[in-house]
Protein backbone atom coordinates (compact mmCIF):
# COMPACT_ATOMS: atom_id res chain seq x y z
CA UNK A 1 0.00 0.00 0.00
CA UNK A 2 1.17 3.44 -0.54
CA UNK A 3 3.53 4.83 1.99
CA UNK A 4 2.99 8.72 2.85
CA UNK A 5 4.93 8.99 5.95
CA UNK A 6 6.52 12.18 6.23
CA UNK A 7 4.57 14.11 3.11
CA UNK A 8 3.16 17.22 3.83
CA UNK A 9 0.67 19.33 2.19
CA UNK A 10 1.22 22.99 2.06
CA UNK A 11 -0.93 25.39 1.20
CA UNK A 12 0.47 28.12 -0.89
CA UNK A 13 -0.79 31.54 -1.14
CA UNK A 14 0.80 33.66 -3.56
CA UNK A 15 0.06 37.36 -3.97
CA UNK A 16 -0.20 37.83 -7.25
CA UNK A 17 0.27 36.07 -10.65
CA UNK A 18 3.94 36.41 -10.40
CA UNK A 19 3.95 34.67 -7.35
CA UNK A 20 1.72 31.83 -8.73
CA UNK A 21 3.71 30.96 -11.93
CA UNK A 22 6.81 30.94 -9.89
CA UNK A 23 4.59 27.84 -8.02
CA UNK A 24 3.74 26.80 -11.29
CA UNK A 25 7.16 26.71 -12.20
CA UNK A 26 7.52 23.83 -8.97
CA UNK A 27 5.47 21.10 -11.28
CA UNK A 28 7.66 20.72 -13.89
CA UNK A 29 10.57 19.76 -11.75
CA UNK A 30 9.80 15.96 -11.84
CA UNK A 31 12.70 15.03 -9.03
CA UNK A 32 10.50 16.81 -6.62
CA UNK A 33 7.72 14.52 -7.16
CA UNK A 34 4.97 17.43 -6.29
CA UNK A 35 1.83 16.28 -6.45
CA UNK A 36 -0.85 19.42 -7.24
CA UNK A 37 -4.40 19.24 -5.31
CA UNK A 38 -5.32 22.00 -6.34
CA UNK A 39 -4.16 24.82 -8.92
CA UNK A 40 -6.01 27.63 -7.81
CA UNK A 41 -5.03 30.51 -4.89
CA UNK A 42 -4.66 29.21 -2.69
CA UNK A 43 -2.41 26.02 -3.89
CA UNK A 44 -2.28 23.03 -2.14
CA UNK A 45 0.51 20.43 -2.95
CA UNK A 46 1.49 17.43 -1.69
CA UNK A 47 5.46 17.24 -0.95
CA UNK A 48 7.09 14.23 -0.26
CA UNK A 49 9.54 14.13 3.11
CA UNK A 50 12.91 14.28 0.63
CA UNK A 51 11.67 17.24 -0.93
CA UNK A 52 10.17 19.31 1.77
CA UNK A 53 13.71 21.36 2.45
CA UNK A 54 14.07 22.31 -1.01
CA UNK A 55 10.39 23.54 -1.47
CA UNK A 56 10.15 25.37 1.99
CA UNK A 57 13.77 27.25 0.61
CA UNK A 58 12.06 28.06 -2.87
CA UNK A 59 9.22 29.44 -1.35
CA UNK A 60 10.57 31.52 1.23
CA UNK A 61 13.55 32.62 -1.01
CA UNK A 62 10.83 34.02 -2.98
CA UNK A 63 8.98 35.54 -0.21
CA UNK A 64 5.32 33.37 -1.09
CA UNK A 65 3.25 32.62 1.86
CA UNK A 66 2.66 29.11 2.78
CA UNK A 67 1.74 26.98 5.67
CA UNK A 68 1.18 23.83 6.18
CA UNK A 69 -1.83 22.26 5.90
CA UNK A 70 -1.53 18.70 6.52
CA UNK A 71 1.71 17.54 8.99
CA UNK A 72 1.15 14.36 8.68
CA UNK A 73 -0.66 12.52 5.69
CA UNK A 74 -0.09 9.36 6.50
CA UNK A 75 -1.34 9.87 10.18
CA UNK A 76 -5.03 10.97 8.40
CA UNK A 77 -4.96 8.31 6.07
CA UNK A 78 -4.44 6.06 8.82
CA UNK A 79 -7.21 7.40 10.77
CA UNK A 80 -9.32 7.58 7.59
CA UNK A 81 -8.53 3.63 7.72
CA UNK A 82 -9.53 3.26 11.04
CA UNK A 83 -12.67 4.86 10.97
CA UNK A 84 -13.86 2.56 7.83
CA UNK A 85 -13.15 -0.64 9.80
CA UNK A 86 -14.97 0.23 13.37
CA UNK A 87 -18.07 1.06 10.69
CA UNK A 88 -17.63 -2.11 8.89
CA UNK B 1 -23.13 -5.07 4.83
CA UNK B 2 -26.15 -2.97 5.41
CA UNK B 3 -29.19 -4.85 4.56
CA UNK B 4 -31.10 -2.57 2.90
CA UNK B 5 -30.86 1.21 1.51
CA UNK B 6 -31.87 2.70 5.09
CA UNK B 7 -29.69 0.85 7.25
CA UNK B 8 -26.60 1.64 4.96
CA UNK B 9 -24.19 3.91 6.35
CA UNK B 10 -24.55 7.33 4.71
CA UNK B 11 -21.35 8.69 7.03
CA UNK B 12 -18.48 6.42 6.33
CA UNK B 13 -16.64 5.95 2.72
CA UNK B 14 -17.26 2.55 0.80
CA UNK B 15 -14.92 -0.13 -1.19
CA UNK B 16 -16.29 -0.26 -4.88
CA UNK B 17 -18.24 -3.40 -4.11
CA UNK B 18 -19.96 -1.93 -1.23
CA UNK B 19 -21.34 1.00 -4.00
CA UNK B 20 -22.24 -1.78 -6.55
CA UNK B 21 -24.36 -3.68 -3.80
CA UNK B 22 -26.08 -0.24 -2.69
CA UNK B 23 -26.83 -0.05 -5.94
CA UNK B 24 -28.37 -3.11 -6.80
CA UNK B 25 -30.73 -2.69 -3.14
CA UNK B 26 -31.73 0.58 -4.60
CA UNK B 27 -32.94 -0.62 -7.87
CA UNK B 28 -34.92 -3.62 -5.36
CA UNK B 29 -36.13 -1.64 -3.79
CA UNK B 30 -37.52 0.74 -5.87
CA UNK B 31 -38.40 -1.49 -9.24
CA UNK B 32 -41.04 1.43 -10.43
CA UNK B 33 -38.83 3.98 -10.43
CA UNK B 34 -35.01 2.81 -10.59
CA UNK B 35 -32.70 0.67 -13.13
CA UNK B 36 -29.25 0.07 -13.52
CA UNK B 37 -27.79 0.40 -17.00
CA UNK B 38 -24.08 -1.17 -17.52
CA UNK B 39 -22.66 1.31 -20.28
CA UNK B 40 -19.63 -0.25 -20.68
CA UNK B 41 -16.69 -1.82 -19.05
CA UNK B 42 -13.27 0.07 -17.49
CA UNK B 43 -9.97 -0.52 -18.72
CA UNK B 44 -9.82 -3.17 -16.43
CA UNK B 45 -13.20 -4.29 -17.09
CA UNK B 46 -15.20 -3.37 -14.41
CA UNK B 47 -18.58 -2.33 -15.59
CA UNK B 48 -19.42 1.19 -16.01
CA UNK B 49 -22.75 0.97 -13.50
CA UNK B 50 -25.80 4.11 -14.49
CA UNK B 51 -29.00 4.38 -12.19
CA UNK B 52 -31.90 5.70 -14.11
CA UNK B 53 -34.53 7.08 -12.20
CA UNK B 54 -37.66 7.08 -14.36
CA UNK B 55 -41.04 6.88 -14.04
CA UNK B 56 -42.16 5.94 -17.51
CA UNK B 57 -42.41 6.69 -21.19
CA UNK B 58 -39.99 6.69 -23.97
CA UNK B 59 -36.39 8.59 -24.15
CA UNK B 60 -37.95 11.35 -22.46
CA UNK B 61 -35.50 14.81 -21.63
CA UNK B 62 -33.08 13.64 -19.69
CA UNK B 63 -30.53 15.16 -16.44
CA UNK B 64 -26.96 13.35 -16.38
CA UNK B 65 -24.68 13.68 -13.02
CA UNK B 66 -21.85 11.83 -12.65
CA UNK B 67 -19.73 11.48 -9.77
CA UNK B 68 -15.88 10.60 -9.26
CA UNK B 69 -14.14 10.48 -12.63
CA UNK B 70 -11.20 11.44 -10.63
CA UNK B 71 -10.45 8.22 -8.40
CA UNK B 72 -9.36 9.92 -4.61
CA UNK B 73 -11.96 12.30 -4.65
CA UNK B 74 -13.47 10.02 -2.07
CA UNK B 75 -16.43 12.64 -1.07
CA UNK B 76 -17.76 12.67 -5.13
CA UNK B 77 -18.52 8.88 -5.21
CA UNK B 78 -19.77 9.29 -1.81
CA UNK B 79 -22.35 12.27 -2.64
CA UNK B 80 -23.29 10.20 -5.30
CA UNK B 81 -24.78 7.56 -3.06
CA UNK B 82 -26.65 10.25 -1.07
CA UNK B 83 -28.34 12.28 -4.04
CA UNK B 84 -29.19 8.32 -5.15
CA UNK B 85 -31.04 7.93 -2.06
CA UNK B 86 -32.44 11.57 -1.83
CA UNK B 87 -34.00 10.92 -5.49
CA UNK B 88 -36.12 8.04 -4.33
CA UNK B 89 -37.25 9.46 -0.90
CA UNK B 90 -38.17 13.26 -2.36
CA UNK B 91 -40.13 11.51 -5.28
CA UNK B 92 -43.12 11.86 -3.77
CA UNK B 93 -42.84 14.15 -1.19
CA UNK B 94 -41.42 17.08 -2.85
CA UNK B 95 -42.81 18.57 -5.47
CA UNK B 96 -39.76 20.09 -7.19
CA UNK B 97 -38.52 15.97 -7.50
CA UNK B 98 -41.59 15.04 -8.25
CA UNK B 99 -42.42 16.96 -11.08
CA UNK B 100 -39.38 16.80 -12.87
CA UNK B 101 -39.14 12.75 -13.15
CA UNK B 102 -42.73 12.99 -13.75
CA UNK B 103 -41.56 14.32 -17.28
CA UNK B 104 -38.17 13.84 -17.09
CA UNK B 105 -35.70 10.88 -16.61
CA UNK B 106 -32.33 11.24 -14.46
CA UNK B 107 -29.04 9.44 -14.86
CA UNK B 108 -26.90 8.91 -12.32
CA UNK B 109 -23.13 7.50 -12.78
CA UNK B 110 -21.82 7.30 -9.41
CA UNK B 111 -18.37 6.31 -10.26
CA UNK B 112 -16.65 7.18 -13.38
CA UNK B 113 -13.68 5.75 -12.75
CA UNK B 114 -14.07 2.36 -10.67
CA UNK B 115 -10.42 1.23 -11.82
CA UNK B 116 -8.84 3.74 -10.04
CA UNK B 117 -11.22 4.25 -7.20
CA UNK B 118 -10.48 0.65 -6.65
CA UNK B 119 -6.78 1.43 -6.60
CA UNK B 120 -7.28 4.38 -4.06
CA UNK B 121 -9.02 1.84 -1.81
CA UNK B 122 -6.17 -0.82 -1.94
CA UNK B 123 -2.75 0.54 -3.23
CA UNK B 124 -2.75 4.12 -3.80
CA UNK B 125 -5.46 6.73 -1.99
CA UNK B 126 -3.62 9.75 -3.95
CA UNK B 127 -4.31 7.98 -7.24
CA UNK B 128 -6.55 10.00 -9.52
CA UNK B 129 -5.94 9.22 -13.04
CA UNK B 130 -7.52 5.44 -14.49
CA UNK B 131 -5.78 2.32 -14.45
CA UNK B 132 -4.17 2.52 -18.60
CA UNK B 133 -1.19 0.95 -19.04
CA UNK B 134 0.64 3.26 -21.46
CA UNK B 135 2.43 2.04 -24.30
CA UNK B 136 5.84 3.09 -24.17
CA UNK B 137 6.01 4.04 -20.55
CA UNK B 138 6.26 2.59 -16.96
CA UNK B 139 3.67 5.42 -15.70
CA UNK B 140 0.02 4.15 -15.71
CA UNK B 141 -2.74 6.16 -15.88
CA UNK B 142 -4.97 8.87 -18.02
CA UNK B 143 -6.63 11.97 -16.63
CA UNK B 144 -10.35 10.63 -17.67
CA UNK B 145 -11.29 14.53 -17.64
CA UNK B 146 -8.97 15.47 -19.85
CA UNK B 147 -9.61 12.73 -22.48
CA UNK B 148 -12.65 14.37 -24.39
CA UNK B 149 -13.12 16.01 -27.49
CA UNK B 150 -12.88 19.72 -26.43
CA UNK B 151 -9.97 21.21 -27.26
CA UNK B 152 -8.21 17.68 -27.18
CA UNK B 153 -4.67 18.12 -26.57
CA UNK B 154 -4.03 22.01 -25.51
CA UNK B 155 -3.26 23.91 -22.66
CA UNK B 156 -4.02 22.57 -19.30
CA UNK B 157 -3.74 19.28 -20.29
CA UNK B 158 -0.82 16.80 -20.83
CA UNK B 159 1.03 14.47 -23.21
CA UNK B 160 3.63 13.06 -20.56
CA UNK B 161 2.00 9.87 -19.29
CA UNK B 162 3.85 10.45 -15.74
CA UNK B 163 1.56 13.64 -15.09
CA UNK B 164 -0.95 13.49 -13.47
CA UNK B 165 -3.38 15.46 -16.45
CA UNK B 166 -2.22 12.67 -18.65
CA UNK B 167 -5.00 13.17 -22.01
CA UNK B 168 -4.00 10.28 -23.52
CA UNK B 169 -2.59 9.12 -27.07
CA UNK B 170 -6.42 10.34 -28.96
CA UNK B 171 -9.66 11.74 -27.83
CA UNK B 172 -12.21 9.55 -26.22
CA UNK B 173 -9.17 6.23 -25.66
CA UNK B 174 -10.27 5.46 -22.15
CA UNK B 175 -13.27 3.36 -22.25
CA UNK B 176 -14.59 5.00 -19.82
CA UNK B 177 -14.86 8.45 -21.32
CA UNK B 178 -16.01 6.87 -24.56
CA UNK B 179 -18.51 4.64 -22.62
CA UNK B 180 -20.29 8.14 -21.55
CA UNK B 181 -19.63 9.57 -24.88
CA UNK B 182 -21.65 6.37 -26.25
CA UNK B 183 -24.61 6.96 -24.01
CA UNK B 184 -25.30 10.51 -24.45
CA UNK B 185 -25.12 10.49 -27.92
CA UNK B 186 -27.22 7.47 -29.03
CA UNK B 187 -29.60 8.95 -25.99
CA UNK B 188 -29.57 12.06 -28.01
CA UNK B 189 -31.84 13.80 -25.49
CA UNK B 190 -30.18 14.92 -22.49
CA UNK B 191 -30.77 18.40 -21.40
CA UNK B 192 -28.30 18.85 -18.47
CA UNK B 193 -25.05 17.24 -17.57
CA UNK B 194 -23.68 17.84 -14.34
CA UNK B 195 -20.27 16.22 -13.74
CA UNK B 196 -19.28 16.40 -9.97
CA UNK B 197 -15.65 16.78 -8.28
CA UNK B 198 -13.50 17.54 -5.29
CA UNK B 199 -12.40 20.15 -3.78
CA UNK B 200 -12.52 23.28 -4.51
CA UNK B 201 -15.84 25.09 -3.79
CA UNK B 202 -16.68 26.17 -7.05
CA UNK B 203 -19.80 25.94 -9.75
CA UNK B 204 -18.42 26.33 -13.58
CA UNK B 205 -19.43 26.19 -17.06
CA UNK B 206 -17.88 26.13 -20.33
CA UNK B 207 -15.46 26.43 -21.33
CA UNK B 208 -12.17 25.15 -20.40
CA UNK B 209 -10.40 24.76 -23.37
CA UNK B 210 -11.33 28.60 -25.08
CA UNK B 211 -11.53 32.28 -23.50
CA UNK B 212 -14.39 32.65 -25.82
CA UNK B 213 -17.59 32.93 -23.97
CA UNK B 214 -19.89 29.89 -24.38
CA UNK B 215 -22.89 31.32 -26.23
CA UNK B 216 -25.32 31.32 -22.99
CA UNK B 217 -23.13 32.41 -20.76
CA UNK B 218 -25.59 34.89 -19.08
CA UNK B 219 -28.30 32.16 -18.66
CA UNK B 220 -25.27 29.73 -17.36
CA UNK B 221 -23.93 32.36 -14.93
CA UNK B 222 -27.28 33.31 -13.67
CA UNK B 223 -28.44 30.08 -12.97
CA UNK B 224 -25.23 29.30 -11.06
CA UNK B 225 -25.69 32.04 -9.08
CA UNK B 226 -28.95 31.25 -8.10
CA UNK B 227 -27.72 27.41 -7.38
CA UNK B 228 -25.05 28.50 -4.96
CA UNK B 229 -27.26 30.75 -3.01
CA UNK B 230 -29.47 27.37 -2.69
CA UNK B 231 -26.41 25.60 -1.72
CA UNK B 232 -25.25 28.43 1.22
CA UNK B 233 -28.50 28.33 2.36
CA UNK B 234 -27.79 25.03 4.69
CA UNK B 235 -24.38 25.81 5.55
CA UNK B 236 -23.45 29.22 4.83
CA UNK B 237 -20.31 27.09 2.67
CA UNK B 238 -19.67 29.90 0.26
CA UNK B 239 -19.09 29.15 -3.60
CA UNK B 240 -17.15 30.80 -6.60
CA UNK B 241 -18.79 30.50 -9.94
CA UNK B 242 -17.97 31.09 -13.49
CA UNK B 243 -16.55 29.49 -16.79
CA UNK B 244 -13.32 27.01 -15.90
CA UNK B 245 -10.73 29.21 -17.72
CA UNK B 246 -12.00 32.46 -15.88
CA UNK B 247 -12.60 30.80 -12.86
CA UNK B 248 -9.64 28.20 -12.29
CA UNK B 249 -7.38 27.95 -15.24
CA UNK B 250 -7.02 26.53 -19.25
CA UNK B 251 -8.20 22.87 -18.94
CA UNK B 252 -8.54 20.98 -22.14
CA UNK B 253 -10.66 18.12 -22.75
CA UNK B 254 -12.87 18.39 -19.88
CA UNK B 255 -16.21 16.57 -19.92
CA UNK B 256 -18.80 19.44 -19.66
CA UNK B 257 -16.73 20.96 -22.74
CA UNK B 258 -17.73 18.41 -24.36
CA UNK B 259 -21.60 18.29 -23.55
CA UNK B 260 -21.83 22.04 -24.28
CA UNK B 261 -20.52 21.58 -28.22
CA UNK B 262 -22.91 18.71 -28.47
CA UNK B 263 -25.58 20.99 -27.55
CA UNK B 264 -26.48 20.28 -23.80
CA UNK B 265 -27.06 23.89 -22.80
CA UNK B 266 -27.34 22.86 -18.99
CA UNK B 267 -23.59 21.91 -18.72
CA UNK B 268 -22.32 22.50 -15.21
CA UNK B 269 -19.35 21.26 -13.03
CA UNK B 270 -19.01 21.34 -9.48
CA UNK B 271 -15.76 21.40 -7.12
CA UNK B 272 -17.28 20.06 -3.69
CA UNK B 273 -16.37 21.46 -0.13
CA UNK B 274 -13.14 22.38 1.21
CA UNK B 275 -12.78 22.41 4.74
CA UNK B 276 -9.28 24.32 4.56
CA UNK B 277 -7.75 21.71 6.43
CA UNK B 278 -8.26 18.20 5.19
CA UNK B 279 -8.17 18.24 0.77
CA UNK B 280 -8.76 14.96 -0.60
CA UNK B 281 -9.44 13.27 2.81
CA UNK B 282 -12.19 15.33 4.02
CA UNK B 283 -13.60 13.22 6.99
CA UNK B 284 -16.20 11.01 6.52
CA UNK B 285 -18.21 13.11 8.92
CA UNK B 286 -18.36 15.80 5.70
CA UNK B 287 -20.25 13.25 4.04
CA UNK B 288 -23.55 14.06 4.16
CA UNK B 289 -23.64 18.20 4.68
CA UNK B 290 -21.67 17.99 1.50
CA UNK B 291 -23.68 16.20 -0.33
CA UNK B 292 -27.09 17.58 1.36
CA UNK B 293 -25.94 21.18 0.49
CA UNK B 294 -24.87 19.88 -3.00
CA UNK B 295 -28.29 18.36 -3.24
CA UNK B 296 -30.23 22.40 -3.27
CA UNK B 297 -27.65 23.45 -6.00
CA UNK B 298 -28.39 20.41 -8.04
CA UNK B 299 -31.87 21.17 -7.20
CA UNK B 300 -31.71 24.49 -8.70
CA UNK B 301 -30.02 23.49 -11.82
CA UNK B 302 -32.44 20.35 -12.53
CA UNK B 303 -35.73 22.83 -11.73
CA UNK B 304 -34.24 25.40 -14.26
CA UNK B 305 -33.79 22.36 -16.75
CA UNK B 306 -37.35 21.71 -16.32
CA UNK B 307 -38.45 25.01 -16.69
CA UNK B 308 -36.70 25.64 -19.51
CA UNK B 309 -37.11 23.35 -22.27
CA UNK B 310 -35.04 23.71 -25.46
Amino acid sequence: KGDFHGHQVFRIVPKDDVQLALVRVLEDILDLELDFWRWVTPVDVRVPSHSLQVVKTYLENHCIKYFTMIKDLQALLDEEQRQMKSIA
Amino acid sequence: PAGNTDTFHYTTYHTLSEIYSFQDMLVAENPKLVSKTVIGQSYEGRPLNVLKFSTGGSNRPAIWIDTGIHAREWVTQASGIVFAKKIVTEYGTDSAVTEILNRMDVFLEMVVNPDGYHFTHTNNRMWRKNRKQNRGSTCVGVDLNRNWNAGFGGHGSSNNPCSEIYRGTRAHSEPEVKSIVNFVRSHGNIKAFISIHSYSQMLLFPYGYTRKPAKDQAELDQVAQKAITALASLYGTSYRYGSIITTIYQSSGGSIDWTYNQGIKYSYTFELRDTGHFGFILPANQIVPTANETWLALKVIMDHTFKNPY
